[in-house]
């Protein structure tokens, strides 16, 4: 996966997303691609969830997953989160909850929780460092204010070197793949340099929707696991989604 | 990070998505949060049933290419809903929904919803 939020010149946050699923779950030899994305991308759905005839928040969603991997309260704030790796894993979380031990939550039920009741960029952050977790993972927030974006590092039980965006200091995005961002990526799977390589080609002058429509369209950003691309504009309220392909040759994560 | 053609100068002018790397539009479901639990999806399963029934299948295959016997699958659809209700409120209550909607049985609507704790397996 591959998710970033970016301030343009007047102020405006951009929250985007690539969902890749799917490694190592069974190739399809005949049509070179992975079994699970192709099955994933009929389930692709947008959805508005309303109460009281008004829109709580919307996501996109695989249809029969009641979790949240993409979502956005209008004009309050934005919410992607990316697998995260690690020895200390769900497995253990899951083994804890079985003999238990439940003080953890099921990521997918934090992020569908977050995206439901709280009400402010500042609470959501809050809930996603502080919550213990059953599987460690990566939460990127975005808010509705200039200067609010952040990658949350999560492991099961803590917040590690949280990242925001920082204008005076030049950073005018975020961005988060599957790797903590104070090391470097695996070499056979760096999709951050290519696609930072192109978030600083276009400069935040230039940085839209279109312009960042056009990073994640750019192979290895968009791979054989891509099953959609998401554009989030908070202060709008608008939430688009695509179905991806990434015809050959392409690399296969 | 630069094995041309597997990667590639950065792409301009693709938006809005057409050609090949565009696989299509996603369509917009509303779930009325007002409902009970166990009929918020109905609406949206009753559209996606048989591509929610192919992925759970292709999960199946997955699980027997892993354990030839289908003990693993006996457990999914035996263990695992014996958990439902060690789940939160109200995503037990969802899945339960879905899986009335969809017939699929509960165990793999809930293999599918904690999927991300089970991959890091």
């Amino acid at each position: 996966c591959t998710s970033l939020v970016a301030e343009d010149p007047e102020g405006n946050l951009i929250h985007a997303r690539n969902l890749d699923f799917g490694l190592f779950l069974g190739w399809d030899k005949k049509n070179h691609s992975w079994v699970i994305p192709d099955k994933l991308k009929p389930l692709v759905v947008n959805v508005d969830f309303r109460r009281n005839n008004s829109t709580v928040f919307k996501s996109t969603n695989f249809a029969g997953y009641v979790g949240m991997l993409t979502g956005m309260q209008p004009n309050s704030f934005t919410l992607t989160m990316n697998e995260r790796f690690s020895l200390d894993g769900g497995y253990i979380g899951i083994l804890e909850w079985i003999l238990g031990k439940r003080d953890g939550m099921w990521m997918s039920f934090l992020t569908r929780s977050v995206l439901e009741n709280a009400t402010s960029y500042a609470q959501a952050q809050k809930l996603l460092s502080d919550t213990k977790l059953l599987a460690p993972a990566y939460f990127i927030l975005g808010g509705n204010q200039t200067g609010e974006a952040s990658i949350i590092t999560r492991s099961r039980t803590h917040n590690l070197n949280p990242l925001e965006l920082d204008i005076k200091q030049g950073r005018w995005y975020v961005l988060e793949t599957n790797y903590d961002h104070w090391k470097t990526p695996l070499f056979l799977d760096d999709r951050r340099t290519p696609a930072m390589k192109c978030m600083n080609q276009t400069t935040q002058a230039n940085i839209s929707v279109q312009t960042v429509y056009d990073v994640l369209s750019t192979k290895p950003v968009l791979n054989k696991l891509t099953t959609y691309t998401t554009l989030m504009q908070v202060s709008k309220g608008k939430l688009e989604s695509f179905i991806r392909v990434c015809p050959n040759p392409c690399m296969p994560w | 990070q630069y094995v041309p053609p597997y990667t590639e100068d950065c792409r301009t002018g693709m938006y809005p998505p057409s050609g090949p790397t565009f696989g299509g539009a996603v369509t917009w479901y509303t779930v009325n949060l007002d409902l009970p639990p166990s009929k918020r999806w109905t609406e949206l399963i009753t559209d996606k049933k048989n591509d929610l029934i192919i992925m759970v299948q292709a999960i199946k295959d997955l699980a027997d290419a892993l354990v030839p016997s289908g003990r693993l699958e006996e457990l999914i659809d035996q263990a695992l809903p014996l958990m439902i209700d060690t789940l939160p409120y109200p995503f037990n209550e969802e899945m339960k929904g879905i899986a009335t909607a969809s017939g699929v049985p509960l165990g793999e609507v809930i293999l599918f919803n904690i999927f991300y704790e089970v991959f890091t397996v």
